[in-house]
């Protein structure tokens, strides 16, 4: 299985909808800083409901997810895997966050079908794809793993044994 | 649980061994503060680069701090592998031959597993597949400004960023 | 001490306005939680990068937030000055772009005062005056190996390092 | 002023004695990982008095800052500084730490004359050189800054004003 296509509209950064192809293989992510490369990885973790919104640099819940460059209220992220069968099926992940009058509402679905965050976690894990997991590692993880106490650093074996 | 924990503990540690010696020539290994009863201490590492004396963690230098934890995040990753992996500038602390060492390591990978990398240097771009751009339109825009097929080490002369 | 505090953070804000600027284009100040009592409070820093919104440090990039670290880095350093600087792999996050833009400001700096910077990244040395190689014998040992004096950019081939 | 000379003899990474010359203006310091960078910055604060072994990264006080390539029980740092003044007068700071039966002594010197750590830090001064100042930013420093609290990071302000 591999990530076929990112489809990202009006999250962070992405003002409008943005679509990036992705291959197997070993693709590498370039740019100056502040261009949105880690908004990429971001978008990847809001779809797929990985990560909270203060891991993904939001002080503000969802509302900071929201690119603040059009009028619009929603932003919305759409995952698309390839399940590298031999027909090349494929299975899509996506999130849409929306303004309402009472505060935000959070919508995912899978192959365009809603779901709740539950059912979207369970068939990630069908996958290898959680929320604990060590696939996605974002900017600064590292250091935390090196700064970090020794107590910290065992409880991450704790968490996956 | 303690045996769970034990046995993931020894999992993780052999891949953890296996990894940095391909990554330093060196040797090391995961150590329990409290091999009795791990629940009681922390774990730390203990690394010994080729022709070094053995030192605890607290004691390297920052890019061997680094490769430390790359090569404990990179057993996480083969103790519960995934169809893709996300790194996010990893190799800041890393000296350019790091950088390259850390960027065969993935490319090997990849041939099993989809990686996506993001990074500032130039030597984790050299045996990349391909390069993505992101570039800033005005007002701090994000657009995708194209995507370089490489033959290794042959595109740097495309890119716009000063370090290729 | 109130008075104390207030006279030392609107220097060093004043500061660090100009220099977030140099650095920049942008416009950047640094913000009291609590002004009226401000030992209630912390202090956090805006920061509005050329044609970009207003943010705080929290939604920022690594790269921005090292920029903005920095500034404020060099911002004290302006409020207390010393007969010498050494700077240690603050660079680690920047893109080359802004790996120039620090190696300048310290090149202008560096006319009145000795600085000493140690760096990955190439762009850092473009500008210095002189380079310091350090390496390791067998066993770990550091050996200095050589000062070269640089005009400005025609050195970087006599340099072992791959990213030069 | 500025830095004329390091002088340094067995203190971590470097086995014997170095002297390493500086000039003014702009010197960059480079070398792969590990080979004794950030030592070069520690022996300036050792042979100073400005910061803790623990700063230093040694565990278990001074003692780990003594090389363990050679047999010997001692480490030793001299800084000499340029006064800049018509006739090139120097002073020099130095340090030497040795181990003891009782443990480790730790003599500092200022033009090789004897003198406690508070005689240097009080000759330092003069020079605006302080052991809590920005002059010196280690490895590491910077990040800390980011990741601060913003209560701690207001607190330097505390701390120079
Ligand atoms: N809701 C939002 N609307 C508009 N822009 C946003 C929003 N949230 C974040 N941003 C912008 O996204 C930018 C950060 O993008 P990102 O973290 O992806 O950069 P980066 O390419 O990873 O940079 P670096 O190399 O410094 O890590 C910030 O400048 C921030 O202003
Ligand atoms: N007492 C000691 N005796 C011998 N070697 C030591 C001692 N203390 C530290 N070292 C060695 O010094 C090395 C670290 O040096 P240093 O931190 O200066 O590296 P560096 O050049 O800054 O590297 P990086 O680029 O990764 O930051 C470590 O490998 C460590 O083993
Ligand atoms: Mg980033
Ligand atoms: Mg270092």
């Amino acid at each position: 299985m591999h990530i076929k296509r990112l489809e990202i509209d009006n999250f962070k950064s992405f003002a409008n909808k943005t679509e990036i192809p992705f291959l197997e293989g070993f693709t590498a992510i370039g740019g100056i800083n502040g261009s949105g490369k880690s908004n990429i990885i971001d978008s990847i973790l809001f779809a797929l409901g990985l990560a909270s919104a203060r891991t993904m640099r939001s002080e503000k819940g969802v509302a900071d997810l929201i690119s603040t460059h059009n009028q619009r209220n929603e932003a919305y992220v759409k995952v698309v895997f390839d399940l590298d069968d031999e027909i090349g099926t494929e299975i899509s992940f996506s999130r849409r966050v929306k303004k309402t009058p009472s505060g935000y509402s959070s919508t995912y679905a899978i192959n365009d079908k809603i779901q709740t965050q539950t059912q979207v976690h369970s068939e990630l894990e069908k996958y290898q794809i959680t929320p604990n997991g060590y696939n996605i590692i974002m900017q600064g993880d590292v250091v935390e793993l090196v700064n970090c106490s020794s107590i910290e650093r065992r409880k991450r074996i704790d968490d996956i044994a | 649980k303690k045996e769970t924990f034990l046995k993931a503990f020894h999992e993780v540690n052999r891949h953890f061994s296996e990894i940095f010696t391909e990554l330093t020539d060196g040797v090391g290994k995961l150590v329990l503060e409290n091999p009795e009863n791990p629940f009681l201490g922390g774990l730390t590492v203990e690394g010994q680069q080729k022709d070094k004396k053995k030192q605890k963690l607290a004691g390297m230098s920052g890019g061997e701090k680094t490769l430390m934890a790359l090569s404990l995040v990179f057993a996480f990753q083969r103790y519960m592998p995934s169809p893709f992996y996300a790194l996010d500038e990893v190799d800041a602390a890393l000296d350019g031959f790091n950088v390259e060492r850390i960027s065969k390591m993935i490319a090997t990978q990849s041939k099993l597993t989809q990686f996506v990398v993001i990074s500032q240097r130039s030597q984790m771009f050299d045996r990349a597949d391909r390069m993505i751009g992101v570039t800033q339109m005005g007002k701090g825009i994000t657009k995708i400004s194209g995507i370089k097929l490489q033959n290794s080490e042959n595109s740097a002369e495309n890119n716009q960023n000063p370090d290729k």
